[in-house]
């Protein structure tokens, strides 16, 4: 900060400022300052597009992997991020690319965790694998498996019970769910999407640091975006831990979700 | 932990004798960074840090013995003092003459469902009933009626109703005839900047008269939080706040922010998903926790 002068000192403090409440993290934050005093910029405007270009370079967009025959998109997250909404909002966006796809409620703990899935498959006239709460989550996507080889699907979307990534116990269980997936599909046809609010704070990324211990996390489903947060932890995120975003929740009906992109969401930012 | 992270700052003044301003200067920036990852808001942080500072290089510490010490014990009793020493929460039980009546309100996910079951449980004694009053969270009503025969707690329901306030109304009228004596109404989710949303809430209020407006959060909530709160005050005068998955890794910064800038009580935390995991709140174990 010593190479600027009072004016532009108050500039990056006021730079310091809107990174912070963007959440975008205090490490992250001062990275980003101290690439821009390296590079000296003239003004105010330069500044600004200077970290917009920063930033650029770190988040990552990304697309569902495709693949033929029978893919698998499982959604992990902790407790009330989004995640069954979100999978029906991706099983919407494939049904009208004239995927066949079905739900499956793995989430067979939280109460009416089975009947919010059915609803939305109701709404979306797919079906939905499904057996009772308290029933074997891995159980439920075996029967889940079977049916989607059989009948040809192009996509299974399972729905997991939030967990917190402090739970080890928790994080073992969807570990097994994953585990009866790879037992029938190959690696690659199976995408695990971690579901962000983008309401939380730093913990956003302690949830995907664990997250991405024990499962190959492959993306990020940004839900809540339509909030007044700015989700600046996706960030890092996608810094440090690799995860790309790939789509980003704007509300809680069917069509609100967007491709994530990440000019539109630095410009958010400011 | 905090108390590591200054004992090297405070070495070489021990060597010195006496807390300087580089020192402070360092220790402060520490104290920032463990706000800041904590969550607490980033207008708090640069409140704390000035209060800090002033009285760290006053007089007193600088004649005392034990640098480090001395300064966590300032950090530490500014936090009570933001966080408030005592804990104000509900009373221990409702009068049993009248309906006592609470509104949880707040973002989605946040967690009032689950705390709606968690308070009727706590407050068994005072005859509860939850009134289902989100028609448009899918299985909303399904998830309180399968949590109420779980735990034997009655819930009010009307599948056909699509608005709230006439759910609340007639719950209100059949909590009167069946004797209910605390009624706790169960909100949908909702993002403070909806206006009609916002508006529905404050209609609420003023036509149902809530005894208690407890706005809930979670313990992960980002910076702006503040802001979110803010909003719900102006819709309907919040009397206290519930911050839920405090049982994750999250510091909790947000509740010193909720504390100090909209000087909202925390009346509880939740601790989990089980029908118990609801705690009082306590100034100075969320002081230590945000710490850290
Ligand atoms: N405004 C808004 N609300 C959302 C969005 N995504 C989900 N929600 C809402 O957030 C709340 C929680 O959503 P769920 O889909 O039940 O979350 P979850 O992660 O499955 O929750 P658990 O299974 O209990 O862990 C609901 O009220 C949803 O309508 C979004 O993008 N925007
Ligand atoms: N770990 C943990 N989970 C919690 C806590 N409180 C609630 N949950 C979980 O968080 C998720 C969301 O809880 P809900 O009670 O459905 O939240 P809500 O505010 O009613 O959600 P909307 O009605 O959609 O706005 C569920 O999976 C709950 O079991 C808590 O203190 N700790
Ligand atoms: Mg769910
Ligand atoms: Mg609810």
């Amino acid at each position: 900060i010593r190479k600027f002068n009072k004016m532009d000192r108050l500039f990056l403090e006021e730079m310091e400022q809107t990174l912070i409440q963007a959440d975008v993290g205090l490490i992250t934050t001062e990275e980003i300052l101290e690439k821009i005093q390296r590079k000296n910029p003239k003004s105010r405007d330069e500044t600004k597009e200077l970290i917009s270009e920063i930033m650029a370079g770190i988040i990552q967009e990304g697309e569902l992997c495709q693949k033929n025959g029978l893919g698998v998109i499982l959604f992990c997250g902790v407790n009330g991020v989004g995640k069954t909404t979100s999978l029906a909002k991706i099983a919407h966006y494939l049904k009208k690319k004239g995927k066949k796809c079905k739900l499956v409620a793995a989430d067979t703990y939280r109460a009416a965790g089975i009947e919010q899935l059915e609803v939305w498959a109701e709404k979306l006239k797919i079906p939905v694998i499904k057996q009772f709460q308290g029933s074997d989550p891995g159980a439920v996507v075996f029967d889940a498996i079977n049916s989607g080889l059989s009948d040809r699907d192009d996509y299974l979307l399972v729905d997991t019970a939030g967990r917190m990534h402090t739970r080890e116990d928790l994080m073992r269980e969807i570990v097994k769910v994953y585990n009866v997936v790879l037992k029938k599909i190959p690696e690659d046809h199976i995408e695990v999407l971690v579901v962000l609010d983008a309401t939380t704070g730093q913990n956003g990324f302690n949830q995907a640091v664990e997250f991405k211990k024990y499962l190959p996390v492959q993306g990020a489903f940004l839900a809540k975006y339509d909030s007044s947060f700015k989700a600046g932890i996706i960030i890092r995120i996608s810094k440090e831990l690799n995860i790309p975003i790939k789509f980003v929740g704007t509300g809680e009906k069917i069509e609100d979700m967007d491709t994530f992109r990440k000019k539109d969401y630095i410009t958010n930012i400011f | 932990i905090l108390r590591d992270k200054f004992e090297d700052v405070f070495r070489f003044i021990k060597g010195t004798g006496k807390i300087r301003q580089e020192n402070i200067e360092q220790a402060l920036k520490k104290i920032k960074m463990a706000f800041l990852e904590a969550d607490v808001n980033y207008r708090v942080v640069r409140h704390f840090i000035d209060e800090v500072k002033k009285k760290a290089l006053g007089e007193s510490v600088l004649k005392s013995v034990s640098p480090s010490q001395q300064f966590i014990k300032i950090v530490y009793d500014e936090m009570v003092k933001l966080l408030g020493t005592q804990t104000v929460s509900l009373p221990e039980t409702f009068p049993v003459n009248k309906q006592t009546i609470i509104m949880l309100v707040g973002l989605n996910g946040s967690g009032k469902t689950t705390t709606a079951i968690k308070l009727a449980r706590k407050y068994n004694k005072s005859n509860p009933v939850v009134i289902a009053a989100d028609p448009y969270r899918p299985a909303a009503v399904d998830q309180l009626l399968i949590m109420g025969k779980k735990y034997s707690i009655p819930v009010f329901y009307d599948k056909k109703e699509t608005f709230p306030l006439r759910i609340i109304q007639k719950g209100i009228k059949d909590s009167k005839e069946k004797k209910y004596n605390l009624i706790i109404i169960d909100t949908a989710g909702r993002m403070e900047m909806n206006k009609e949303l916002m508006n529905e809430i404050k209609e609420i209020a003023q036509k149902i008269k809530p005894d208690y407006r407890i706005f809930v959060a979670d313990a992960l909530t980002g910076q702006n939080l503040i802001n979110v709160a803010k909003e719900f005050q102006l819709s309907t005068p919040l009397n206290g706040a519930i911050l839920t998955k405090f049982d994750s890794d999250a510091r909790g910064g947000a509740a010193l922010s909720l504390k100090y800038l909209t000087k909202t009580d925390i009346f509880y935390i939740g601790t989990g998903e089980k029908l118990n995991d609801l705690d009082k709140f306590s100034p100075s174990g969320i002081a230590k926790r945000i710490l850290g």
